[in-house]
C-alpha cells in the first residue's frame, strides 16, 4: 500500500515536471512530499516557478499561472493512472489565448488513450474538438441538446463578432 | 474503454430525455450560462455512483430530480445511463458493452442498475474499482476545481495519488 | 448604529431586487435576514431565483448565474454606499456573451457617479472602456505598462482571430 | 472624487517605474496572464492600507517589493502613490487633490505618507474613513472573489452591510 503510493508518487513528480515546463513554455516545478520519512501519512506539497521568474510562495502566483500548474498535476496524474474518459468543466476560464493553446496542445497528446468531453466558452478549445454539443435552455426552462459541427459553429461566431 | 452515449431523463434540468453519443475524440460542450452544461458533468458524476451530494451541487436525493419551472410541473424520478464500449475489457466481465443506470425518486430511494439488471451501489463500485474507474477524484474535473486542487492541505492533496495509485 | 444598518439593509435590499432582474433579464431574488429580532447580529442571506426556473438552493445555481447574482449584490451597495472609485479584476469571467452584455450596462449606468477599473480579457468589457491600458511581462520577467486606444486594439485582436 | 493617477516603483511586479492615468469614465487594463494586471489591484488595495497580506496574496511586507528574476536584482523597497482629485470636497480637508502614499523595506518597515508629508496608517486610515473610502471590503473585487461573496456565510456578508452603512 506504501509501495504503490511511494511508486506513483515518483512517477506523477517526475511527469509533472515536464508537463509544468511544457505548459509554461520554461520555468520549473515540483510536487514535494512534507513527511519523506513517512510515506503512509505524508501529505503532497507544490513549489513552482514560471520562465523567468524567482521561485516565491505559490500565493503570489496569478489566476491563469494557477490554472496551468493545477492542470500540470492533473495531466500527470492522468498520463501515469488514466481513467478512459475524463470531463474538464471550464478548466480554461482563467487561461489567456496563448495559455488555452497549450492547453490544447496538452489535450491532444492524451486523447489516443484519453476520452476527453470539456465543457468550455472558449474558441480555441472548441476548435481542438471533433464532436460538439450545444446545450441550451428552451422556454420552458428545460435543458435541450443538439449536435453542432465544429467549422459551422465557429464560422457562425465569426459572423455574430462582426 | 470509452464512453460511447449517455442518456438523461428528469436528471436536473434535462426534464426532456436527451441522448449524447460520444465518440473516441474531444467532445466540447458549449451553451449559455445557466443551460444545463455542469448539469451533464454532475450527471456523470451521479450516475457513477457519487453519494456525495455537497460534489453535485445539491443537498438530497430531490435536488437531482427536475423540480419543475414556470412551464413545466416538476417530475418523480431522475435517470442517467452511461453506455460504455468495453470490447478491449478494460472492465473484466464479459460485455463488450457496459450500461451503467441510476433512478432517483423523490421519496430519495435510489436504484442502480447494470446491464439492465437492478444490483447494489457497491456492485457499480466494484466493477468501476476493477476496471480502475474508482479514481472518481479526477475523472470529472468540475467547475472552480482547477483552483482548488491548488489551494487543498498537502494531506488531501496526497488521496489524488492514493487515487491513482 | 442599529439603526445605520438597518436603514443601509433595508436600502441596499430594494436595489437588489432591481439589479438582480436586470442582469437576469427576469426572475427574482431577495436578501433576507437570519435574525430580524436582531439587529446587532443578525446575518444576511441571499435567495435568488432566475427567470422561468423554480425557487431552489443558491448551490445549484451555475457559475455564470452565481457570478451574476454576486454582482447584483456589490451593484446594490455601490448604488447606496458608493465609493469613489472601484476596481473589478475579472468579475465578467465566468459570463457568456448575453450576459456580459448585461454586466456592461450595469457598469455604463454607475459610472457617472462611480469610477470603475475593469481588469478583463473579455472583448465585450473593453468596448465599453474610454481608456485601455495594457500590462505585459517584459524579457525581464519585469511588468511594462502601456496605453492603448481602444478602437485600435479590437481592430488588432479582430485580425488576429482571421 | 476620483482617482487620477497611480504610480509604482518596486511593488511585486513592476520593478520600473510606472504611471497609470485614469479619467472619469470606464478604465479597461487587459494583458496575458502573470503580466501584472492584478498586481495593480494589490497595489492600489495596499497604499490604501491593506494590513492583510493574505488578502494581497502575500504573507510579508517582502512579498510586497520585487524579488528579482532571471534578468534583474531583486530591489529594498517597494512604493505606490495614488493621486486623488479631491475638488468636490469628498475628503473633508483642504486640499483640491490628495496623494496617498506607501513604502515598504526589506526590513518590514512600512512607511505612509499624505501630500509628501510622513503620517501614521491610522492617519491615512482617518482620512479614508471620513472620505467614505473605509468600505475597503468592496472598493477592490479581486479575482475569485465573486464567487466568494455568495459563498460567505450569513454573519461574514452582514460586513459589508456595515461597511456600507
Ligand atoms: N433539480 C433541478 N430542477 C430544475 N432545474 C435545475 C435543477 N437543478 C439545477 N437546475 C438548474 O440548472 C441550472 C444550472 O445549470 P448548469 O450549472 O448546468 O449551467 P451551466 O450551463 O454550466 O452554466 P454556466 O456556463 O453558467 O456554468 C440552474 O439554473 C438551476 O436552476
Ligand atoms: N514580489 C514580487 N516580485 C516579483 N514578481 C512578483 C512578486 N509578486 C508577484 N510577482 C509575480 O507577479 C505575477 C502575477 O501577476 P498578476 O497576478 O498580476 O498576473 P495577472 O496579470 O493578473 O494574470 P492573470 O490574467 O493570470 O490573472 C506572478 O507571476 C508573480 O511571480
Ligand atoms: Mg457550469
Ligand atoms: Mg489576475
Amino acid at each position: 500500500m506504501e509501495e504503490a503510493f511511494a511508486e506513483t508518487f515518483e512517477q506523477v513528480a517526475k511527469e509533472f515536471k515536464n508537463y509544468f515546463s511544457m505548459l509554461f513554455g520554461g520555468g520549473e516545478a515540483q510536487l514535494i512530499l512534507t513527511d519523506p520519512d513517512n510515506m503512509l501519512e505524508t501529505g503532497v506539497d507544490i513549489v513552482a516557478r514560471p520562465p523567468g521568474k524567482r521561485l516565491q510562495s505559490m500565493a503570489l502566483l496569478s489566476g491563469g499561472e494557477r490554472s496551468l500548474t493545477a492542470q500540470a498535476l492533473i495531466f500527470s496524474l492522468l498520463r501515469i493512472s488514466p481513467t478512459p474518459f475524463v470531463i474538464f468543466d471550464e478548466v480554461d476560464a482563467m487561461l489567456d489565448e496563448a495559455n488555452v493553446g497549450r492547453f490544447r496542445d496538452a489535450l491532444s497528446r492524451l486523447a489516443d488513450e484519453i476520452q476527453f468531453i470539456v465543457i468550455t466558452h472558449n474558441r480555441r478549445t472548441i476548435e481542438s474538438a471533433n464532436t460538439l454539443y450545444g446545450v441550451s435552455m428552451g422556454d420552458d426552462s428545460v435543458s435541450q441538446v443538439y449536435s453542432l459541427k465544429v467549422d459551422e459553429w465557429l464560422e457562425a461566431k465569426k459572423a455574430a463578432k462582426v | 474503454m470509452y464512453l460511447k452515449a449517455l442518456e438523461l431523463q428528469g436528471y436536473k434540468s434535462f426534464a426532456n430525455k436527451v441522448e449524447f453519443v460520444f465518440d473516441r475524440g474531444v467532445t466540447a460542450v458549449v451553451g449559455p450560462n445557466g443551460s444545463g452544461k455542469s448539469n451533464v458533468a454532475d450527471a456523470i458524476r451521479w450516475v457513477l455512483g457519487e453519494q456525495s451530494y455537497r460534489s453535485l451541487r445539491g443537498k438530497k436525493t430531490e435536488d437531482m430530480i427536475f423540480s419543475g419551472s414556470d412551464g413545466r410541473a416538476r417530475l418523480g424520478m431522475a435517470s442517467a445511463t452511461l453506455i460504455l464500449d468495453n470490447s478491449d475489457k478494460w472492465m473484466p466481465i464479459d460485455f463488450s458493452e457496459v450500461t451503467i443506470s441510476r433512478r432517483a425518486y423523490r421519496s430519495g430511494e435510489n436504484e442502480y442498475y447494470l446491464n439492465g439488471s437492478r444490483v447494489r451501489l457497491k456492485d457499480v463500485a466494484e466493477l468501476l474499482a476493477r476496471g480502475g474507474m474508482s479514481r472518481q477524484t479526477y475523472t470529472v474535473i468540475g467547475q472552480g476545481m482547477i483552483d482548488r486542487v491548488l489551494s487543498l492541505h498537502a494531506a488531501e492533496r496526497r488521496l489524488l495519488f492514493e487515487e491513482a495509485a
